[in-house]
């Protein structure tokens, strides 16, 4: 029997806004320490790594460990039908064909009932090789996301240039050129507070397309941390409120 | 120009 509820079904909602552009079908993967989706787009072009732990749900039961392919679109659907204040519970058997989500409305005596039928799927072992970044930073996630969305318009590629001093985003493209700089803040841990932990200074470019996905996750919290490194694929991390986190990974363009 | 890296083998466990 698994069992996962939460009383608000928003930070679920939030979820599947963040994923659905750039997944079609994910294994959700449940165990007794909570749910693992670890996926990569239909190019193999990026992964999602995505964790909610038990302990950030309501009620939580997993008596056996379950990997659950699921459609995102028709999980997506689904969640669409909740209301955000509306209690979201999922549940399936120990060997099971379908999963069921359950919406209760507060103060209603209203209960909404949705089984969505599981999907074989291949399994793609993927894990994530240990990496040391040559920078972190932690900004504004609404920031990143209307640099990302405005230099978006430039051209096809953003550069992040980052040093001690500050990161810059650009854009160049046949109408002309976009630059946005940001400098450290003196404050950190503040949700408007721009940080930089820098080893050595990185310039990489990285694709609009896939970062303007990444940044459907801002609805999930105040601050995204970018890691760096020159070769390795980029990670924008968002935590989902106090209950997990979600990373994505994308590599960076190489010159022809 | 510049050219996007497919991530298979990168994150792929043998």
């Amino acid at each position: 029997m698994f069992e996962a509820r939460l009383t608000q079904s928003a930070i679920l909602k939030k979820v599947l806004d963040a994923i659905k552009d750039l997944l079609t079908e994910a294994t959700f993967e449940c165990t007794d320490s909570g749910i693992q989706v670890q996926a990569m787009d239909n190019a193999h072009v990026s992964l999602v790594s995505m964790n909610l732990r038990s302990d950030g749900f309501d009620k939580y039961r997993c008596d056996r460990n379950l990997s659950m392919g699921m459609s995102i679109a028709v999980m997506s659907k689904i969640l669409k039908c909740a209301t955000t204040n509306d209690t979201v519970t999922m549940r399936a058997v120990d060997n099971p064909d379908t999963i069921e989500f359950m919406f209760d409305t507060p103060g209603k005596d209203v209960q909404a009932q949705y089984e969505m039928k599981l999907i074989n799927m291949d399994q793609e072992h993927l894990g994530i090789p240990e990496t040391v970044y040559s920078c972190v930073v932690k900004m504004p996630s609404q920031e990143f996301a209307r640099i990302v969305r405005d230099l978006s318009q430039f051209g096809e590629n953003i550069t992040i240039a980052c040093t001690k001093e500050g990161i810059k985003f650009s854009a160049a493209g046949d109408t002309g050129t976009a630059n946005v700089k940001l400098a450290q803040t003196a404050d950190s841990g503040e949700s408007d507070s721009v940080t930089i932990e820098m080893q050595e200074s990185v310039k990489l470019s990285f694709s609009c397309r896939y970062l303007n996905f990444f940044i459907k996750a801002t609805p999930l919290c105040e601050q995204v941390q970018l890691s760096l490194s020159n070769d390795v694929p980029l990670v924008c991390e968002f935590n989902i409120g106090e209950i997990g986190h979600i990373k994505y990974y994308l590599a960076p363009k190489i010159e022809d | 120009g510049k050219s996007q890296k497919n991530l298979l083998q990168y994150f792929k466990i043998n």
